[in-house]
């Protein structure tokens, strides 16, 4: 929840930088913006599919619901259309009014289409109050709603022998319109194929049918409903990189899921990201020998890409105290490896190592800025920095102090007894 | 601390080894 909602703040963000463009006629950052927008509209849509299938999963019954919350959020056209419908003079000469309608009802918002109909000058008419009440009886299962899923099974099947009934016994004769909807509700796959151009994608064709056809739909039953709703749609859409995520997901593969979210994305941010989520969700719910060496193994590589980078190699640090004993050696040598720019650095380096306990790099940045900073006439900087590194230099020298044959004189073991005594002091 | 004291004991023989050596 809290990664999907930081996409959406960027995804704001992005809108909020795209109408400021606009007015400033910038063409090239709006393009920029354009790709961005794409980028994170996928990863919010593949991160709460993974979540609603993986991750959040409650009851099978209510997998559906979950389904169609998700897309009614990702396609939001008809909320739009609907509201432009609603705002002009006769709503229903509108050209949009039908389509609206039925947008609606395939994406179950239910109440939206009634609000629709309820618009029309024949509202008050048998059919429109036949159509209605069908509409408004239509059986949602709700988990805590104490209802099973076999008495809501029997209760929406009862609904849907309504709709046929009054569909067969021509409550909608008259209106071509309304025998559509009708047509919906009774689960016509010819009908809800016929108004594939209202929901642009197979996924989004797939829950529609759904809806209207297994209300109880379980994970197993989606490889075929997806596979199903690929073939109704092939003559239409081309086959993306997007589609095999979310076929991935559907067919409950989520290493596929992992592998073709690299080829979706555009650095490895995401897919790292949603390894880690799968890694600490779902490991405990079966045995499972690959998750923690592939996010261990994908974590690395972008901690790896990230050290490489001039401003984010502390954040790259962080990543890597996450990955066991391998990013504890990655990360001593990312921290030994780093050019050294300024004082401030180098004492973001020492921080860091000593929280780490990486004394070795430690003495390495101290001993380095002392020599620059002696090179550079600066002896009071060199001192400090010397300073810091004393008790390393003297450990360094005990095989010296504990040779056979004396290489230090007394004078100079005087002279070190006192420093010693100063810095311990 | 134990490698000051190890320091120390290194500087404290080192001494009474430079002194008989420089007589």
């Amino acid at each position: 929840g809290h990664c999907r909602s930081i996409i959406q703040a960027c995804q704001q963000d992005t809108e909020n930088l795209q109408q400021v463009n606009e007015n400033e006629k910038q063409n090239e950052t709006q393009e920029d913006l354009v790709i961005l927008q794409d980028i994170l509209y996928k990863m919010e849509l593949i991160l709460s599919l993974v979540e609603l299938l993986f991750i959040d999963t409650m009851s099978d019954g209510h997998l559906l619901n979950q389904l169609v919350k998700w897309i009614q959020l990702h396609f939001p056209q008809h909320d739009r259309k609907k509201e432009v419908v609603l705002q002009s003079d006769r709503p229903h000469l509108h050209p949009d009014y039908w389509n609206t309608v039925y947008g609606s009802v395939l994406q179950g918002k239910l109440d939206d289409a009634r609000l629709m109909l309820s618009n029309h000058p024949s509202a008050d008419t048998d059919p429109f109050l036949s159509i209605d009440e069908l509409l408004r009886k239509m059986p949602f299962f709700q988990v805590y709603g104490g209802v099973s899923i076999g008495d809501f099974e029997a209760r929406w099947q009862h609904w849907q022998s309504e709709c046929e009934r009054r569909l067969e016994e021509g409550h909608f004769a008259n209106s071509h319109s309304l025998q559509t909807i009708c047509k919906i509700l009774c689960g016509d796959l010819e009908t809800i194929s016929k108004l594939m151009n209202l929901m642009d994608t197979w996924y989004h064709l797939m829950v529609s049918t759904l809806l209207f056809t297994k209300p109880t739909v379980k994970l197993f039953h989606l490889s075929n409903a997806s596979q199903d709703a690929i073939v109704r749609m092939q003559d239409q859409q081309v086959i993306t990189a997007l589609d095999h995520v979310l076929l991935a997901a559907m067919e409950a593969d989520m290493y596929q899921v992992i592998k073709e979210c690299q080829q979706v994305m555009d650095n490895p941010w995401f897919t790292t990201h949603l390894t880690d989520l799968l890694y600490h969700t779902v490991q405990h719910k079966g045995k499972n020998q690959i998750l923690p060496p592939l996010r261990e193994y994908l974590l690395l590589d972008y901690a790896e890409m990230l050290a490489g980078h001039s401003s984010l190699w502390q954040v790259a640090i962080l990543y890597l105290d996450h990955c066991g004993p391998r990013g504890v050696a990655m990360a001593q040598e990312a921290l030994q490896r780093l050019p050294i720019t300024s004082d401030r650095c180098a004492q973001k380096i020492i921080q860091m190592a000593s929280e780490r306990e990486f004394e070795g790099v430690v003495v390495s940045v101290c001993r380095v800025m002392g020599r620059r900073a002696l090179s550079q006439g600066r002896l009071g900087a060199a001192i400090w920095w010397g300073v810091r590194f004393w008790p390393v230099l003297l450990l360094d020298a005990l095989p010296l102090l504990k040779a056979k044959e004396p290489v230090i004189s007394s004078e100079q073991t005087y002279e070190l007894m006192y420093i010693l005594d100063t810095l311990t002091n | 601390l134990d490698k000051e004291k190890e320091i120390r004991v290194a500087l404290t023989h080192n001494l009474a080894q430079a002194i008989i050596q420089e007589g």
